[in-house]
């Protein structure tokens, strides 16, 4: 995933997680002809876009910090 | 205002509740209570009311469960995911689901029962979750303290649903009395010439050629200021107003907030990092230094430089004799310094460098 900057797969499943449980990760991801990383980029910058962060398409520091932050289990897109 | 996907929301205005169980680590009292709390939050801001129901289940069921509960969202006993909630509709619709395996509280740890109720029925009335993190319905839980205050975000969406309360909070003495004995304020700035106190959601204007005080609430004339500041000064030179909450700084004028704030207050005024909030501040408008006071030291800014003067900071009893106490605000009017106290006011002569005068800090109010 080259959306992944540190590389760990630690983080990379807490990204891949944390998309997939509030942010339809999972289900954009099912339609053909899809760009895997471009999905996960865009999904990223609309969490970056919630959550007040620079928005980069990136899992950064400060994101995967907000990630680890307890919430509440409602998705912030709409299903 | 944005609201979910095609804007779900209840079709009548009166709804039911049942709770279904409890946690363990609160008395059922208790936990009735953050709910009934909960539910006010919003029949305060909404035609909606709420009514608790035994015998039947009610069209909102508050339930505590432990994993795998049958629906899409399972629960792990890890602080990331403790409750949802659903949209409004039948059957789930409006339900609100907590982690049993959490440690609820009625305090400041987490997780607080009230305020995540609140939340949730957020979600259960057809709110999304907000990217404005002082609102209620920002995803992250960030409850810090018990005086709670529903943000202006939180107010516009849940009226673009149901339009406002008909019985809309009243200004009255029973809200913010400025004769009230042991009143204290969050900050105190003049203002052109006028005397602004401001206590939670809402400011005192002082007018010197009316008689009494006016009250307003801070959201109606500063919309996009957090409320319930630590601290605020005026700098009259540019006409500006500085509101300060933890280590951020809003720089106004009039009703707006300058592009470009909040900023932080390490990076606007030049405070070490281990300064993260203001107790009061206050511009001397003859010679543009501005005092931040911080516990028992203060700091001295140079406005036309836009720099902290060297030197600081200092210990304020060494250079205001007298105030040996923690400042809660501060002010100035004419050739003194107005340092506050809880509710007791200090006059500060800067000329004799010496306190010449204490009151309540209601005789600004005519009492």
């Amino acid at each position: 995933f080259p959306v992944i900057q540190d590389g760990l797969q630690k983080n990379v499943k807490t990204v891949w997680k944390y998309l997939e449980n509030y942010y339809n990760l999972g289900k954009n991801m099912q339609a053909k002809n899809v760009n895997g990383k471009e999905v996960m980029a865009e999904k990223l910058r609309q969490m970056q876009q919630l959550f007040g962060l620079k928005v980069t398409g990136n899992s950064d520091p400060e994101t995967l910090r907000a990630m680890k932050k307890p919430r509440c289990g409602v998705p912030d897109v709409a299903p | 205002y944005a609201i979910t996907h095609n804007n779900p929301r209840w079709t009548k205005t009166h709804l039911t509740y049942s709770i279904l169980n409890y946690t363990p680590y609160l008395s059922k009292a208790v936990v009735e209570d953050a709910i009934a709390r909960a539910f006010r939050v919003w029949s305060d801001v909404t035609p909606l009311t709420f009514q608790r129901v035994f015998e039947e289940e009610g069209d909102i069921v508050l339930s505590f469960h432990r994993g795998d509960h049958g629906d899409l969202y399972t629960f792990d006993g890890s602080k990331y995911h403790f409750a949802h909630a659903f949209l409004p509709g039948l059957g789930l619709g409006g339900n609100v689901h907590y982690d049993l395996d959490q440690k609820w509280t009625d305090n400041n740890e987490d997780f607080n029962l009230f305020y995540v109720t609140a939340h949730e029925l957020g979600h259960s009335l057809g709110l999304s979750h907000s990217n404005d993190e002082e609102a209620l319905m920002f995803p992250s839980y960030t409850w810090s303290n018990k005086d709670f205050v529903l943000n202006q975000d939180d107010i516009n969406r849940i009226q673009a649903l149901y339009g406002p309360s008909p019985n809309p909070i009243q200004l009255t003495d029973a809200t913010l009395d400025p004769c009230n004995s042991g009143l204290t304020f969050d900050a105190i700035i003049t203002y052109r010439g006028e005397v602004i106190f401001f206590k939670d959601r809402f400011y005192i204007r002082v007018i010197s050629f009316l008689p009494e005080p006016l009250i307003d609430v801070i959201d109606l004339t500063w919309p996009n200021l957090p409320g319930k500041f630590d601290a605020a000064y005026e700098v009259s030179g540019v006409d500006e107003l500085r509101f300060f909450k933890g280590s951020k700084v809003w720089a106004v004028q009039e009703q707006n907030v300058l592009e470009g704030f909040p900023m932080d207050i390490q990076s606007f005024f030049g405070f070490p990092s281990n300064v993260t909030n203001i107790d009061a501040a206050v511009c001397e408008e003859e010679t543009g230094k501005t005092y931040f006071f911080v516990d028992h030291m203060y700091w001295r800014y140079d406005e036309n430089t836009r720099s902290m003067d060297p030197g600081y900071p200092r210990l304020i009893a060494e250079d205001f004799p007298g105030i040996d106490y923690k400042v809660d605000d501060v002010i100035q009017k004419e050739d003194n310094f107005y340092f506050f106290h809880q509710s007791i006011q200090y006059r500060f002569n800067l000329k004799t460098r010496r306190i010449d005068d204490s009151s309540d800090i209601n005789t600004w109010f005519n009492c």
